[in-house]
């Protein structure tokens, strides 16, 4: 209950207008509402419990590993609600599978919509949803580790969550199940980071600083 | 980390 207290309100899209291609224009609209995502993610983690407990280095670590996925469980999440065809960043930006091509993210499309289609067979709960993006960022195995006990009760606290949610609701496999989609989310976020990497760097699609840095951690 | 300076001084920020 306090994850889904604290799930931030979603963010909607500034439409770019400083260009007459619309693929860039997609990209570069896409881009800033990342990084304002990513602001947000960021005041996000510090209020699970548990990630303060951290020291700081292993908290930029966390972030520098799991901030793609933890952002893509929330996109995959508002995709599967929908049967269509679309990947929906923010109710303002829907892409389906001609923009996403078009804008040099036909990889990411099929992977993003392969994730939401998993989301949508299993009906995930938002109880589960936010559990899985807190989860994913615990998970991130960013290493070395300032303090791998703190990491571990953290993770600990997490799991036991999401262990403790689904008995009350008398579903002893739906846990096992949810972490069984994380390592789909990791080659998803994996293949994302490279996209937009390349697009920044082959196409030089202009990139906000916070997002650059968080790429680059990855890199 | 000064390559990772803005990410440094949002966590160092008070919530």
């Amino acid at each position: 209950s306090h994850l889904l207290l604290t799930e931030p309100a979603p963010l909607a899209a500034n439409q770019d207008d400083s260009t007459e291609d619309s693929s860039l224009q997609t990209l570069l609209t896409l881009f800033d509402l990342l990084n304002r995502e990513l602001l947000v993610l960021i005041g996000w983690a510090k209020q699970i419990p548990g990630f303060s407990e951290l020291s700081l280095l292993d908290q930029m670590s966390l972030l520098q590993s799991g901030w793609m996925e933890a952002l893509l469980v929330g996109v995959a999440w508002r995709s599967q609600a929908r049967a269509g065809e679309e990947l929906v960043f923010a109710g303002n930006l829907r892409l389906d599978a001609a923009q996403c091509r078009a804008a040099g993210l036909a990889d990411v499309y099929e992977e993003v919509r392969h994730l939401a289609a998993r989301y949508r067979a299993m009906n995930m709960s938002p109880e589960e949803a936010v559990t899985l993006k807190a989860v994913a960022l615990a998970n991130s195995d960013a290493d070395p580790l300032d303090c791998p006990d703190s990491l571990q009760r953290f993770q600990d606290g997490l799991h036991e969550a999401l262990q403790d949610y689904e008995s009350s609701r008398g579903e002893q496999h739906r846990a096992g199940r949810l972490l069984m989609s994380l390592p789909l989310l990791r080659q998803t976020a994996g293949r994302a980071v490279q996209a937009f990497l390349r697009l920044h760097r082959q196409r030089r699609v202009p990139v906000h600083k916070l997002l650059l840095e968080m790429l680059e951690a990855k890199a | 980390k000064e390559k990772h300076k803005i990410l440094h001084q949002l966590l160092q920020n008070s919530t």
